[in-house]
């Protein structure tokens, strides 16, 4: 997280906003309730509070314009600058500015979500600068989540914090029992467990959380949402692969799949995973693997694993087989899989198993790092 | 990063990206194309904070971000 310094901070405690005027792209009421929730957003983690005045000047004013709307700060049109707001202070402090040549929205996909703009522009308006980590509200790039799903991340809890303090009013009865903030998955931590490891024409995917990282060879790694690349995509995933058979990627989670070509979901997915013929009794899958020598697709369930041929688009007789009897030495469960340069790398836990899968034989031990800089 | 065809708007694009988020000084001089210092910086500025390979020069990874709906806000401690 980053703040504007320590200079820019309420003083006080009890705010006041007013709304000065609306977007015709939503109803009155979904305005309303829009800039109240967003507020509460700060409100629940800090000593806060904020109340609605209709006439004179709040501390937080909050207005929609278009290109040059008043201040040295025009805006540009649809897309590109969504809003601004202002750091603390007199006058112009704290307000918060929406671009009206932008669709807002109360909660859909297509549009703006007002709700999580104005929480964000309302991090400013308290002193919050943009932090960096790609999870948080205060990053600067657009994100959709489902406002119902929307929960404030560590980075911004431990940001805003920082300026005022913790919520002095947390009920001991719901203390505690509020969700965990979500927190990014970092690269850098050795014991990371992956969800799931994939191809995608020649990047490789790394998933974890609602995040993945894209790493094209000899770049930096991306670490962005899965809804960022796949909107319809569901988040902590067991299991992708991609078919070189169909260039589709599918995403498991429980027993269904998710199948993706390019960006777009593939009409009639997801889907029951008993559509491979994995048997019903298979409530998930750990892992899968497209072997591109043999175009098979490898699906591991717990301490055993499914052959499915995609040509035929059949699983393999005399299957399920004991994981440890083709893959030498492997112990633990199975946790993401993925071909690289003909080899086979099955990862157990934090830890990484380079195979020749036609010979079975084991080669290395190898970290997340080995793929995924940190 | 990959490569990247730049266009003269996208040049002008690129500039008013970092003078409105990076405080690029407005100088008349060379352009992007001749990777003036000035801008060289901004842009690994611009990479460090988005976590892109950090190039000094405009490739297809920092102009998609540079595309991408945001708050009009600069970055890091540009803003204060």
């Amino acid at each position: 997280f980053a703040t504007f310094g320590p200079n820019f901070k309420w003083q006080t405690n009890s705010l006041t906003y007013r709304i000065e005027n609306y977007t015709p792209d939503m109803s009155q009421s979904e305005v309303d309730d829009s800039i109240e929730r967003a507020l509460d957003v700060w409100a629940k983690v800090t000593p806060l509070r904020f109340t609605r005045i209709y006439s004179g000047t709040a501390d937080i004013m909050i207005s929609f314009g278009r290109l040059s709307h008043g201040d040295f700060y025009p805006f540009d049109g649809p897309d590109g600058t969504l809003a601004h707001a202002f750091a603390p202070g007199p006058g112009i402090g704290g307000d918060a500015h929406f671009d009206d040549d932008e669709t807002f929205t109360f909660r859909s996909y297509s549009g703006y979500v007002l709700f999580l703009v104005a929480a964000h522009e309302f991090g400013h308006s308290l002193g919050l600068t943009h932090s960096n980590d790609p999870g948080a509200l205060m990053y600067p790039i657009y994100s959709y989540t489902k406002p119902s799903d929307f929960r404030l991340p560590q980075d911004d809890i431990n940001g805003i914090q920082s300026l005022y303090g913790p919520n002095p009013d947390t009920d001991p009865d719901t203390d505690g029992k509020d969700p965990e903030p979500p927190t990014t998955p970092n690269a850098c931590d050795s014991n990371m467990v992956l969800d799931a490891v994939a191809t995608l024409r020649g990047e490789m995917l790394f998933f974890k959380d609602r995040f993945m990282w894209r790493v094209y060879p000899q770049t930096t790694p991306q670490q962005t949402y899965i809804t960022n690349l796949w909107p319809n995509a569901p988040e902590r995933i067991d299991a992708a692969y991609e078919s070189q058979e169909s260039g589709n990627v599918f995403l498991f989670k429980g027993r269904q799949v998710w199948a993706f070509r390019g960006y777009d979901l593939v009409q009639g997915y997801p889907k029951a995973i008993t559509k491979f013929g994995l048997p019903s009794t298979v409530k998930k899958i750990d892992a899968a693997l497209y072997d591109v020598e043999s175009r098979k697709t490898l699906f591991f369930v717990g301490s055993s694993y499914y052959s499915y041929d995609e040509f035929s688009k059949k699983m393999d007789d005399g299957f399920p087989k004991s994981v440890d009897e083709t893959f030498s030495g492997l112990t633990g469960r199975v946790t993401a899989a993925v071909q690289s340069n003909g080899f086979t790398y099955i990862y157990s836990g934090p830890y990484m198993f380079e195979y020749r899968l036609s010979s079975g034989t084991f080669f290395r031990l190898l970290g997340n790092n080995y793929f995924l800089p940190c | 990063g990959p490569v990247l065809h730049l266009t003269a708007r996208d040049e002008i694009f690129a500039e008013n990206y970092l003078k409105k988020f990076y405080d690029l000084k407005d100088e008349s001089g060379p352009s992007l194309r001749r990777g003036f210092s000035q801008i060289n910086k901004k842009l690994s500025d611009m990479q460090k904070f988005f976590g892109l390979q950090i190039t000094g020069t405009l490739d297809a990874d920092t102009m998609e971000m540079m595309k991408k709906p945001r708050c009009g806000v600069p970055d890091e401690k540009v803003s204060r």
